[in-house]
């Protein structure tokens, strides 16, 4: 799940 | 703020801010619609719908604060109920078409020209009229939406977490009450209404095993380019359930 814990993990703009 | 902090009111508006804009496909298809050329477009409109459900679900308060493995588990298990109660409620005005993205309607006979698909097209019409019936709420519809998402999975990765999850869920609880005690119905009429609400996730928990099924048998058959973020899902949900 690398794609998913990567848009997890970025903060909002 | 934690959940417990706010209101019902206060986290309802909450979950209203964090609904998702309508995803365009952005391409019209070309008719004559065929299997291939329908499956492409549901499943981009699904990779694309995926970015933006991570982002809503990081907009529900609390939800942040669980573990990130948690956080991942409950939205790999999620995904496709939460997608297909975005169909049903896009599609309650427009009944006999299901409103994949505001370029993308379908009817059941246009869908049935990929195989498999008019059970499943017929089961989400079927819940869709049950929802026109109920003449659901927006309030109640967020509600419910957050339900799937912290309902999707007990199993989390330490007590701490699932107790934490619990309050979650009775703060969300305690909202779709509140929402479903603002219609003028009686206190007999308002728990029966949760009931019939409630009995909604267990139809589109089912239509979401159908269409994963259907998904999985379709990129075996090669039918479809799965994008990254959906074919994570994807494999998530075919690791867990074997």
């Amino acid at each position: 799940h690398t794609k998913l814990l990567q848009l997890l993990t970025t903060k909002p703009e | 703020p934690q959940p417990s902090a706010l209101t019902s009111e206060q986290l309802i508006e909450r979950l209203m801010e964090a609904e998702p804009p309508g995803i365009y496909l952005m391409k019209d298809m070309k008719k004559p619609l065929t299997e291939a050329k329908v499956m492409m477009s549901l499943t981009n409109l699904a990779d694309k719908e995926l970015v933006h459900m991570i982002t809503w679900a990081k907009k529900i308060p609390g939800f942040v604060e669980l573990g990130l493995l948690d956080q991942v588990h409950l939205l790999e298990c999620c995904w496709l109920e939460v997608q297909m109660v975005g169909l049903i409620w896009r599609s309650v005005d427009h009944p006999g078409k299901l409103i994949f993205s505001p370029d993308l309607s379908l009817s059941r006979e246009e869908g049935s020209c990929v195989q498999g698909f008019v059970e499943i097209f017929d089961m989400l019409l079927a819940a869709t009229s049950r929802v026109r019936e109920l003449k659901l709420q927006r309030e109640e519809y967020v509600c419910l939406k957050a339900m799937i998402l912290l309902n999707s999975n007990m199993c989390l990765s330490s007590s701490e977490s699932s107790s934490k999850l619990l309050r979650l869920l009775d703060a969300v609880t305690d909202a779709l009450v509140s929402a479903i005690g603002k219609t003028v119905l009686t206190f007999r009429q308002q728990y029966t209404r949760l009931a019939h609400l409630l009995m909604l996730l267990s139809h589109i928990r089912h239509v979401s095993n159908k269409g994963m099924d259907h998904l999985h048998c379709m990129k075996m058959k090669n039918m479809v380019p799965l994008y990254d973020l959906l074919l994570e899902m994807l494999d998530a949900h075919i690791m867990h359930s074997s």
